[in-house]
C-alpha cells in the first residue's frame, strides 16, 4: 500500500464529488472500508478492529466529516484520535518503589528482545542514579546467561544468576542479593515462552507469587501479526501484567500490534525498542505509533 | 443458511476471520473469499463445508513439492547461508539443520558469523557441543565475512559435505547490514564459487504483514533460495507466507516446531494448509 490513507480515502471521495453529488453516510460507511483494510493491513488484530470500527463508524457520520470540505482529512484524523486515546493513558512511567527493592519482572514469547530490553531498562535506571541488578532467570536457552552478563558488563551493571536451581529460586535468591548488597532495583529476566506451554506459564507464575514483582511487563515483538491479541490474553490472564514493551521498531513494521495489545490487556505500552544497542529505549509516543499504524 | 447459490454472509464473515486470523491479510482472504463464491455459484462445491478443502486445494498449487527440496551443491561442500531479522531463530534452526543432516551421514561443520551480539558465539558453540559437530569462530571484533572465509577454507581442506553459517539478525530497512550480507556472500564465492547454494530466510511464524517486506528485500538483497518458518508450535499460523506469494516468489523449506534440535520438519503444504484452513 503506496499511498497513503489519506490519498486513497481523498481520492475516493474526490471521485464523489466530481460527480457533482454530497457525501452521504453510505459514502462514508465506504470510505471506513479503507480504514478497516489499512488497520488490518497493519496487523491490528480483527476482534480489535471490529471494535475499533464501530467506535469510529459513529463518530464517522457525523456533521464534521459529512460537512467538510475535505472530508478524507475528518475522517482520517477521527481515526487517528481514536487510535490515540485508545492507545495512551495509563501509568506510562516504571512505578519505582521508595522503601526496599524494585522488583521488575520480563516476560514474553521467545526471541521478542526481553534480554536486551532487560538491560536497557538498567541503562536507563542507573543513568537515573539507581543501583539495578540484572538477574539472569533464563536457565533455558543455550548461553542466555552469557548473554545477560556481556551486557550487564558493558554497562557496568553486576549480574546475579545461580546454576543448580530452578529459575523461581534465582528469582528469590537474587532480590535476598539485592537487599544484601544494596541494589534497589531487581530486573528478572526470563526464558521465552508459549502462552500454551502450561509448565512454563506456571514457571512465570510461581517466580510472580515468591517475589511480588512491582512491575511485570510482557515484551512483545512490533512485527508480530494476529497472533499478539492470543499471547497477550493468555500472559494478561495469568499474571498481573503492568505495562507492555514494543520492541524492533526502528524495523518498518507498521506495528499494529501495539493497538491489539492495549485493548485486549488494557495495560500501557511504557517503553519501545529502537535498536539493538543498550541506550536504544523510548518513551512510548500514543500519537507517533498512530501515525504509523495508519502508514 | 446457504442463500440460492450464494454463500450467506455469515459464512462469509467467520471464513474471512478465519483468514485473516491466520495472517493471510485482508487482501488475499477477500480474494479467497470470492473465489468459494465463485466455486459455489458454479457449483465446483456444494455446501459451506466444503469451502476449506475447495481453497486448501487452489492454495496448494503455490507450494510444488519440488521446489521445497533443499539444494546441494554438485561436489561437495554444500554451503547453506542462515538469514533473517533479529530474534526470528537463525541460531537454533542452524542447530537443527546440523543435527538433521548429521543424522543422515553427512559431515556437517557450522560457522559462528554472528560476530556482534551478546554471547551469540557461545549460543552456537553449544550447540555444535551438543549435536557433536564442528565449529568455526573468529577471533573477538572478527569481521561475519572473515569468519565465512576461514569456514570455507576449512570446509574445502577437511572434505566436510556441508557447511552452515549463522549470521547475525538484522532488519531488512537497515541498508549497512542488508550491504553486509552481500558481502558476506561475495567473500563465500571467493572460495566456493558456486556457493552459497542456499541461502535460507528463517521468518517467525507469528509475524504478520510485515513478513511480505522482509521476504521482498532478503531475497532481493542476498538471494534467498527458501523459508524457514520458526515457532509454529504456538498458537500462531504462519498465513503470511501465503501473503508473499503475490509479491515473491521463494519456497518454504522447513518448518520449526520448538526449541530442540530434534524440533525441525521438512515442510509439508497439506500439514501447513490443514493448520490454516482447518
Ligand atoms: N533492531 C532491534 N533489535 C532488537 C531490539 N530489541 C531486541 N533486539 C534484537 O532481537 C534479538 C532477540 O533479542 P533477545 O533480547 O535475545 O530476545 P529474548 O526475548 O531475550 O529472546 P529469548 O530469551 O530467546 O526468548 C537480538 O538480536 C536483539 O539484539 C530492538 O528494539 N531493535
Ligand atoms: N517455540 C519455539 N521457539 C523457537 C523456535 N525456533 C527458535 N525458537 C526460540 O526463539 C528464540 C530465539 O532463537 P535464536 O535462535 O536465538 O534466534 P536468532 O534468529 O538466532 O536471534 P538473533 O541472532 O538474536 O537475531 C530462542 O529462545 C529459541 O529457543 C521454534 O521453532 N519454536
Ligand atoms: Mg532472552
Ligand atoms: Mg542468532
Amino acid at each position: 500500500m503506496f499511498e497513503t490513507l489519506t490519498e486513497s480515502l481523498g481520492s475516493f471521495f474526490s471521485k464523489i464529488g466530481a460527480k457533482g453529488r454530497k457525501i452521504t453516510e453510505t459514502d462514508v460507511k465506504e470510505g471506513l472500508r479503507t480504514v478497516r483494510m489499512a488497520l488490518l493491513e497493519a496487523d491490528v488484530a480483527l476482534p480489535v478492529v471490529k471494535t475499533f470500527m464501530d467506535k469510529v463508524g459513529e463518530k464517522a457520520v457525523g456533521q464534521a466529516v459529512l460537512e467538510s470540505v475535505q472530508p478524507q482529512e475528518q475522517l482520517v484524523k477521527i481515526v487517528h484520535d481514536e487510535l490515540i486515546d485508545l492507545m495512551g493513558g495509563g501509568e506510562a512511567q516504571l512505578v519505582l518503589q521508595n522503601q526496599g527493592p524494585t522488583i521488575i519482572m520480563m516476560c514474553g514469547l521467545q526471541g521478542s528482545g526481553k534480554t536486551t530490553t532487560t538491560a536497557k531498562l538498567a541503562n536507563r535506571l542507573k543513568a537515573k542514579g539507581r543501583k539495578p541488578l540484572l538477574v539472569a532467570a533464563d536457565l533455558q536457552r543455550p548461553a542466555a546467561v552469557a548473554q545477560l552478563k556481556v551486557l550487564g558488563e558493558d554497562l557496568d551493571v553486576p549480574v546475579f544468576s545461580e546454576s543448580g536451581v530452578s529459575p523461581p529460586d534465582v528469582c528469590v535468591h537474587a532480590v535476598a542479593h539485592a537487599k544484601q548488597t544494596g541494589r534497589d532495583i531487581v530486573l528478572l529476566d526470563t526464558a521465552g515462552r508459549l502462552h500454551i506451554d502450561d509448565d512454563l506459564m506456571k514457571e512465570l507464575e510461581t517466580v510472580q507469587q515468591r517475589t511480588q514483582p512491582h512491575e511485570i511487563l510482557l515484551v512483545v515483538d512490533a512485527m508480530v501479526g494476529q497472533d499478539a491479541v492470543q499471547s497477550a490474553k493468555e500472559f494478561d490472564a495469568r499474571l498481573p501484567i503492568s505495562g507492555v514493551i514494543l520492541t524492533k521498531l526502528d524495523g518498518d513494521a507498521r506495528g499494529g500490534a501495539a493497538l491489539s495489545v492495549k485493548h485486549v490487556t488494557g495495560k500501557p505500552i511504557k517503553f519501545v525498542g529502537v535498536g539493538e544497542k543498550l541506550d536504544r529505549l523510548e518513551e512510548f509516543h500514543p500519537e507517533r505509533m498512530a501515525t504509523r499504524i495508519l502508514g | 443458511l446457504l442463500v440460492g447459490r450464494k454463500l450467506g454472509e455469515a459464512e462469509c464473515d467467520e471464513l474471512r476471520a478465519t483468514l485473516i486470523g491466520a495472517d493471510l491479510g485482508p487482501r488475499l482472504a477477500e480474494d479467497l473469499v470470492d473465489k468459494a463464491q465463485g466455486a459455489f455459484k458454479d457449483r465446483a462445491i456444494e455446501s459451506a463445508d466444503q469451502i476449506a478443502q475447495f481453497l486448501k486445494a487452489e492454495v496448494k498449487k503455490q507450494f510444488p513439492p519440488q521446489d521445497s527440496a533443499p539444494r546441494f551443491a554438485d561436489e561437495a561442500p554444500t554451503v547453506i547461508l542462515i538469514v533473517g531479522v533479529n530474534g526470528s531463530g537463525k541460531t537454533t534452526t542452524t542447530a537443527k539443520l546440523a543435527h538433521f543432516y548429521k543424522q543422515q551421514g553427512q559431515k556437517v561443520l557450522l560457522a559462528a558469523a554472528d560476530t556482534f551480539r551478546a554471547a551469540a558465539v557461545e549460543q552456537l558453540t553449544l550447540w555444535s557441543e551438543r549435536v557433536g559437530v564442528e565449529i568455526v569462530k573468529g577471533q573477538q571484533g572478527a569481521k561475519p565475512d572473515s569468519v565465512a572465509y576461514t569456514a570455507c577454507e576449512k570446509a574445502l581442506a577437511q572434505k566436510f559435505d556441508l557447511l552452515l553459517i549463522d549470521t547475525a539478525g538484522r532488519l531488512h530497512n537497515k541498508k549497512n547490514l542488508m550491504d553486509e550480507l552481500e558481502k558476506i556472500t561475495r567473500v563465500i564465492k571467493k572460495k566456493v564459487p558456486s556457493g552459497p547454494h542456499e541461502v535460507l530466510l528463517v521468518l517467525d511464524g507469528t509475524t504478520g504483514q510485515n513478513a511480505v517486506r522482509q521476504a521482498e528485500v532478503f531475497t532481493g538483497g542476498a538471494g534467498v533460495t527458501g523459508l524457514v518458518i520458526t515457532k509454529l508450535d504456538g498458537t500462531a499460523k504462519g498465513g503470511a507466507v501465503l501473503a508473499m506469494r503475490s509479491e515473491v516468489e521463494v519456497p518454504v523449506k522447513w518448518i520449526g516446531l520448538g526449541e530442540q534440535m530434534t524440533d525441525l520438519k521438512p515442510f509439508d503444504a497439506d500439514s501447513f494448509l490443514d493448520a490454516i484452513f482447518g
